[in-house]
């Protein structure tokens, strides 16, 4: 464990709690993405399936837990008690274009060809790519609510955070893991330009709205 | 050409 690591971990936290208290407290889901939502509980789900076999920390078996009850919850409010609110016409990415590719991809690179370790690899491809159908939907609006990009901001921190964590490793323990850490990249090159405007807009007082 | 024996992370 390290600084970066931590903040990480806690900057997905944030994020995850962040997007539960915002659609709590509106009782809406407007603006968000259901689709995301569901790839992230899938990912979750595939990925914490060890929780079952080994036992690692209290820290790491209860932050698990709280993702992927938090991740459930989320598509809970979404789809069935604030469905009314959920924009589903705006939500329109296609997401067997990602998660047939992944699986595939999961099943030919691998570190170990055994069911816990493919269903592993593809949670960590399927993340990479996970937040498309939001920002795809932010793109199709042009535009997202304040708290909205502060969710998207912690969402895209935890992962640029856990690069840092990646080089930590590598020069202290020698550790290090290829498959993490391309998908951590391609994960956090899709927020930089969100990264951009949350910067340049949110972060002096305006409104995220994109040029028509 | 990798490490993976550890699943701490998150």
């Amino acid at each position: 464990m390290n600084i970066f690591r931590l903040t990480g971990d806690l900057s997905h936290l944030a994020a995850i709690i962040i997007l539960l208290l915002k659609i709590w407290k509106s009782r809406s889901c407007a603006g968000i993405s259901g689709k995301s939502q569901i790839l992230f509980a899938i990912v979750f789900t595939a990925r914490y399936l060890d929780l079952l076999t080994s036992f690692i920390s209290v820290y790491n078996t209860s932050m698990k837990v709280i993702y992927i009850g938090c991740a459930y919850a989320t598509v809970y409010l979404i789809y069935a008690k604030f469905r009314a609110t959920y924009d589903g016409n705006h939500d329109s990415f296609r997401v067997e274009f990602l998660v047939v590719p992944v699986g595939g991809l999961a099943v030919l690179i691998n570190h170990t060809f055994s069911p816990l370790e493919i269903l592993w690899t593809f949670s960590i491809y399927l993340e990479s790519v996970a937040i498309l159908p939001q920002l795809f939907m932010i793109s199709k609006t042009g535009e997202a609510e304040t708290i909205t990009t502060h969710y998207l901001f912690c969402l895209g921190m935890y992962r640029t955070l856990y690069l840092f964590n990646w080089v930590w490793r590598f020069y202290f323990e020698g550790f290090f893991d290829m498959i993490a850490i391309v998908a951590g990249l391609v994960q956090t090159v899709l927020y930089c330009d969100f990264f951009y405007l949350y910067v340049t807009k949110v972060l002096k007082g305006k409104k995220l709205s994109l040029p028509a | 050409l990798t490490n993976n024996t550890s699943k701490d992370e998150l």
